[in-house]
């Protein structure tokens, strides 16, 4: 699974996920990738969110739109909105995976609770950060 | 103006140095930085968040690195069924296609039904043909075939006792240096 949230100059903040889903699958499964709310959501009123991970968990969590409702209604940084979900919620319920988003505001933040996850991040006016292992 | 930034993620599991070698550990780097700078350079030019998206998106999903589009893993029939969604949070659009198999860019095929049908979500060959009606790129299903996607198929297929398919006969015979430096990060189904 892939995805990127941008921030553009207009503040507009957008999310998008693409993803093969798991190997030997049963066919016809559909993980949270293409569902709106659990694997992608965007929002200027909070935040945009692309989630990797086993997502059938993702889906039952609602992770992505929960993450902006985090934000949007309670007022959470972003980065104890995707910790909250990631390391607390999702971590509870068994699942693995990781979050990346991004805010109208330029906050950015990334959430994983595996061994790793292949992530970059790049802002105006500031160096770009790539990382792989925790 | 606001400040604009960008975050990319290539999927996450079993990934610890010592399951990558040297090369492969720099092959991912590279083309981690190298999604972070494409989608940047739309944004600097004062492109859409949707176009940056969709930019640095389509790059992951050709490269046989990552587990979308070329490169993506197999269903236990020995198929590759792919799925993708795009949401603009600025207008609260938002697109969705799941089991294409011909679509190049299926990012761009969920984009295409945010922007030019009224649904939300497509999913199988109707998703594959309103992609085909947009003009986007339609490919044969051997084009995301990759040897070491499918040897992790039959080990785990054989690991749960399971039937193995036919190996597709279009497959390429042979696997190129990119796609040997895969590493599995063990998704399994």
């Amino acid at each position: 699974t892939v995805g990127v949230v941008a921030l553009d100059a207009d503040g507009v903040v957008a999310a998008g996920t693409s993803t093969g889903g798991v190997t030997a699958k049963r066919w016809g499964r559909v993980g949270d990738s293409p569902i709106i709310g659990a694997g992608t959501y965007a929002t200027n009123a909070a935040c945009a969110v692309s989630c990797t991970g086993a997502g059938e968990y993702f889906i039952r969590l609602s992770v992505a739109r929960t993450i902006c409702a985090l934000v949007e209604l309670k007022g959470l940084s972003l980065q104890a909105a995707v910790d909250q979900l990631v390391q607390r919620d999702l971590t509870k319920l068994g699942g693995e995976g990781g979050v990346i988003a991004v805010a109208p505001d330029g906050q950015m933040a990334w959430s994983f609770n595996t061994s790793g996850m292949y992530r970059a991040r790049i802002a105006d006016g500031e160096a770009m950060v790539v990382g792989i292992y925790k | 103006m606001a400040k604009w930034a960008l975050v990319a993620h290539g999927g996450a599991g079993v990934i610890e140095r010592a399951h990558l070698r040297p090369e492969q550990d720099a092959a991912y780097r590279e083309v981690m930085g190298r999604v972070a700078q494409a989608g940047a350079a739309v944004l600097k030019a004062g492109g859409a968040a949707l176009d940056a998206i969709e930019a640095a998106i389509q790059i992951l999903e050709d490269d046989p690195l990552f587990n979308a589009g070329r490169g993506a893993v197999f269903t236990a029939q020995g198929d590759i069924e792919l799925d993708a969604s795009i949401m603009d949070g600025g207008t609260l659009a938002a697109g969705a296609v799941a089991g294409v198999t011909r679509t190049r860019h299926p990012i761009s095929a969920a984009r295409a039904v945010m922007e030019h049908s009224p649904h939300v979500f497509l999913g199988g060959e109707g998703a594959d043909a309103f992609a085909r009606s947009q003009g986007l790129e339609a490919v044969e299903p051997s084009f995301f075939f990759t040897e070491r996607r499918w040897k992790s198929l039959v080990r785990e297929l054989e690991r749960q006792g399971l039937p193995i398919p036919r190996r597709p006969a279009v497959a390429p015979a042979k696997e190129d240096a990119r796609t040997a430096l895969a590493h599995d990060e063990g998704k399994r189904g």
